[in-house]
């Protein structure tokens, strides 16, 4: 129905007003509708990473992009949370100070939803309550082991055959 | 509804019964490449009642089951338990008053299945139901797999429209 | 052409029978066609890392991916090697030990080709013989720095704005 | 024929001019998320003869030009130019006989564009040539962008075929 996808449209935006500059420390980002009829056009992001001009974000850089994607899909999580969320290696293509903003705002948002996330990325595994690391000792077969940061460090490269 | 444990067994690489623990509000999971920390993911999806082989990297439905390595045979059975905390009361229906549920799906290669409640045999639309109203129906955002963030950067505008119905 | 798009193929499975068992530490990998006439059919890749026992490419882990796409591009750029070959963050998904065999891989091709990459990975940068710097000390505006492989890993994370 | 410098101007992030030097055979770059490295790559696809602005992640040719910042308007003009080495002569044609090659490319706001070799100016196709088996023609394997990785996983079996039938 028109009035629930447009109620929707606007609900995301506000949140994307809110998460993107927390993720990116500044700038701003927007979903518009590339015609008139809500029900028949298309959505696009515009999104401007703090002192950028561009307008389209396929000029944006790998780590620009999966940023502003990831401030799309928490915003669009935020229509309704779930008790839980899963990441799996979503901030791959971070630096470490994108990665400390990402994280800081897991940190917000675990006060009331609880977080499993994948990662190669030590920042991310420092603000981990509990680790769980996966090894394969044995060809093709997975086993589970609790580590702590530095098991979890070595953990992540240990050859797995 | 605190997700409090999983347990697989001939799920994917997870040939050998396996439980995890998750008593924290913020798990990191850890590992080389390849070691089955995806198919964690994918099980969870799979109880949760995704219908989609393509959703869980396969081609068919079996695909989730075990099928063998260097040093072991398949097996003939994936099965894949999730166990809530609900002391708050926040299940959907006839669940609501249960201090714990435990939401279980079961394959056999031979097409046999099925999905349980508390052990009790129950429909795929009764696993849905529990979380109407939780955040976690079908296509919500609370499972980001690997490789959803770029489909979303390449997303025709058509295609995010369709993301967008789909939260609404 | 049907001959040299069938010598083509045969060439590129050739490398690909080296390539991918020496990233991966072992296993095969092959392009297959999908049907009988090579210039209808359509091609498909499938590789099986060292003890597993997959058919589909689908099943594998996202780094498995990474690396077994990796070893076909190796593969296409060895049927006519240009001088230089630019890669840019191919290494993202992998971990240690295959980021390792990697730049095993890279240091063999840099005798007869020069190789320039991007990457966020120590382990690859400091397999490099020059590092370059990118910075953005002013909002939007690149400067080029020689970096030391320590400096290099501060400044990856340096807050660009 | 090694590849010595590369100098870029109103190119992308790279406003100001700029010279890229690389002595070694294996040359890494580092820095911040967004802070120019991939506009490196699109530089040296863009001077070789790169024609589609997809391929370097705009919508029009004249979005490789500099098109300001916070603390800058934008500028006029963008120019790329690559110097190699080529005292082994492996340059094609006219060129064999040039120890160092300067490819370069210009584009001003106006639509006013040009290729030049050595200073001459030149036609797309003179540039194209130089490179004739040496690997770099345009869909050669020797530049591989952010993405093309996971591209080459997602193709579907008709996508595959043409990548290899563009190699052939
Ligand atoms: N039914 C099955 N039986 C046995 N092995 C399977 C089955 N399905 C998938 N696998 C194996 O699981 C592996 C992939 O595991 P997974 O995707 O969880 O890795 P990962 O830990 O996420 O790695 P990465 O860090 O590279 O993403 C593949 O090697 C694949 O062959
Ligand atoms: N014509 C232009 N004028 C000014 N800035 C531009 C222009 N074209 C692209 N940019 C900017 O260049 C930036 C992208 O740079 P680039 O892709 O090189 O980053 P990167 O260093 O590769 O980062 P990452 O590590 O995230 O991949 C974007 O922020 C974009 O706004
Ligand atoms: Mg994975
Ligand atoms: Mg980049």
């Amino acid at each position: 129905t028109r009035e629930r996808l447009q109620a929707t449209f606007d609900l995301v935006n506000q949140h994307l007003s809110v998460l993107f500059p927390t993720l990116f420390g500044g700038g701003q980002a927007q979903l518009v509708m590339t015609g008139e009829e809500i029900l028949d056009a298309g959505v696009q992001m515009t999104a401007q990473p703090p002192g950028k001009k561009n307008s389209s974000i396929h000029l944006l850089s790998g780590g620009e992009k999966a940023l502003t994607a990831l401030s799309l899909v928490f915003s669009l999580f935020q229509l309704n949370p779930a008790p839980f969320c899963l990441l799996d290696e979503v901030d791959a293509p971070l630096d470490d100070s994108n990665t400390e903003r990402f994280c800081e705002l897991v940190k917000k948002m675990s006060l009331h939803t609880q977080f499993i996330y994948i990662s190669h990325n030590k920042i991310t595994m420092e603000m981990a309550e509990q680790l769980v690391g996966v090894t394969m000792q044995e060809q093709g077969v997975s086993r589970i082991v609790a580590v702590d940061i530095e098991e979890a460090m070595r953990l992540k490269d240990a050859i797995p055959v | 509804m605190r997700l409090t444990q999983i347990k697989l067994a001939g799920f994917k690489t997870f040939v050998d019964p396996t439980t995890i623990h998750f008593p924290g509000q913020r798990v990191g999971v850890v590992g080389p490449n390849g070691c089955g920390k995806s198919n964690v993911i994918d099980a969870m999806r799979w109880v949760l009642g995704e219908s989609s082989a393509r959703q869980l990297r396969g081609e068919s439905m079996q695909d989730v089951i075990f099928n063998g390595s260097g040093t072991r045979k398949p097996v003939g059975r994936a099965s894949v338990e999730l166990i809530f905390d609900n002391s708050l009361g926040k299940a959907a229906g006839q669940w609501s008053q249960y201090a714990e549920i435990a939401v279980k799906r079961v394959l056999h290669r031979n097409g046999e299945s099925g999905y349980y409640i508390n052990n009790l045999h129950v429909r795929r639309k009764d696993i849905t139901d529990i979380f109407l109203g939780t955040g976690l129906g079908a296509r919500a955002y609370a499972i980001i797999e690997q490789g959803m963030i770029s489909r979303i950067i390449e997303a025709r505008p058509e295609e995010l429209r369709v993301f967008l119905e789909e939260a609404a």
